[in-house]
């Protein structure tokens, strides 16, 4: 039975995406099944496992307006064992579509059926707002993955994230947890970089992974290739810092 | 008669609150009065101008929801001559609540009313998705700054940003404009950000700034005192940037 992990921050450019494509490529490498579940109308770790957006034809869209299951919608990435749902443009509208219709929050966690089955791990990544998309991805979550980058802003949002993640919990989602907090983008040449690290360490304790990920080019560039950085430059220090990180959520992983 | 510059791009983390905070700071260094309005739940461009959201009343919730004109809720800065119509944590819910209502669109610009001409710019900060709050942003402004990080990643949503502003001008605001593109977090010393500063001016021509904003780390350093970066460190190489930036902006200011 496979985790589900949703990875959530209304703040934007924190590495929601670039998380969802080189976890789930480092998970592959540890000789795990992965499925990632675009939920961004921006289709960025769908472009950054290689997908061409354009030739899609069934997206997250068609599973959450038009009652498709996600495994109608799944299709093979760059890797073998690692799957995607996509997403594309069309995805835009779901948001409004969502507020209209009956159990908008609900329609991910049916459409995913058994798909979870399948995999050992299905990461979703959301947009970041906390409107129907990301709330659709929180209550399919067993658990949460929150990006945190080490910079000031980013830790202003963190009261509003854990409140709805409150709200998920009590309403739609008893047993959603948060699995781990993970600090993105930290630059050692910086003493912002530290202080915001401590700040969150202080305020999560062990929730969040021990794995910090540097900021490093080679995970900027990868995306214009289609490639997690695994496959791009798999010895820079963006590349071992992701492989670290899934050893430590497969040791977090579901129990039994 | 000010102008009014929404600064728009729903993919996230690309200088959008920097930017308001630190050109507005940089256009009242020019000796032009400016207001920005914090339209983003998560206040970053209100927290950057030195404000404890906590002990803000009145903010743009109240205006998008509970009738009351932008005037009555602007408040004083840390700067002369820079006001601010703050955001506080309320505001997150507006969305879903606008989406009930009637005029959905245009509550912003009702509230506007005849603020714009005690300033010389009004500046608005978005949050990063194309939701209701902003497009009440689009719909009040005159003509729109359009934020874009020099990474891969931010090329891709620019297709559907400027399909929705297509949109508004149709329906909402006919006189909306493109004002200008403004590259940011450029970095010198990689490819990328040449390869994506190239790919942007072959797709906007002169509309694109002049003016680049290199990343530079005062930049984001700034926020934690909740100073502008003119005031934080006004002779390094960010601050410079956005005073450049802000004759710029001037230069292409209403005619008449
Ligand atoms: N550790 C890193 N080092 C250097 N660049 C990074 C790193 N992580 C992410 N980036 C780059 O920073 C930008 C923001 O990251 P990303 O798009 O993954 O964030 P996000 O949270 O998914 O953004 P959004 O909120 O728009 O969905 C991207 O251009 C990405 O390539
Ligand atoms: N030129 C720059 N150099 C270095 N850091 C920068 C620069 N511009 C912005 N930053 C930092 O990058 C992060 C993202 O910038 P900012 O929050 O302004 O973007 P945004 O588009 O407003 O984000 P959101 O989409 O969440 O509203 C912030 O932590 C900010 O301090
Ligand atoms: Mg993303
Ligand atoms: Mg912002």
């Amino acid at each position: 039975m496979g985790q589900i992990l949703g990875l959530v921050n209304q703040k934007g450019g924190v590495g929601k995406s670039t998380t969802a494509v080189n976890l789930a490529a480092s998970l592959v490498a540890c000789g795990k099944r992965v499925l990632v579940v675009d939920s961004d109308p921006q289709g960025n770790s769908t472009s950054g496992l290689g997908l061409d957006k354009t030739g899609v034809e069934r997206c997250v869209y068609d599973t959450l307006i038009n009652g498709r299951g996600l495994d109608e919608v799944i299709t093979r990435t760059c890797m073998d064992d690692l799957d995607v749902a996509p997403s594309t443009i069309r995805l835009a509208g779901a948001e409004v579509e969502l507020a209209a219709g009956d159990s908008r929050e609900t329609r991910l966690r049916s459409a995913m059926g058994t798909v979870s089955e399948n995999y050992d791990f299905v990461l979703i990544d959301c947009p970041p707002s906390l409107g129907l998309l990301t709330v659709n991805a929180l209550t399919a979550s067993d658990g949460l993955l929150i990006p945190v980058q080490c910079e000031y802003y980013a830790l202003e949002g963190l009261s509003q994230l854990l409140h709805v993640v409150d709200l998920v919990r009590g309403r739609l989602n008893s047993s959603l947890e948060i699995i781990g907090v993970l600090l993105t983008m930290y630059d050692a040449r910086t003493n912002l970089s530290s202080q915001v690290a401590d700040e969150v360490r202080n305020h999560f304790g062990k929730t969040v992974y021990r794995t910090v990920i540097p900021r490093n080019v080679t995970l900027s560039e990868a995306p214009s290739f289609g490639r997690p950085v695994l496959l791009y430059d798999g010895r820079s220090k963006g590349a071992e810092a992701y492989l670290r990180l899934a050893e430590e959520v497969i040791g977090r992983g579901k129990k039994g």
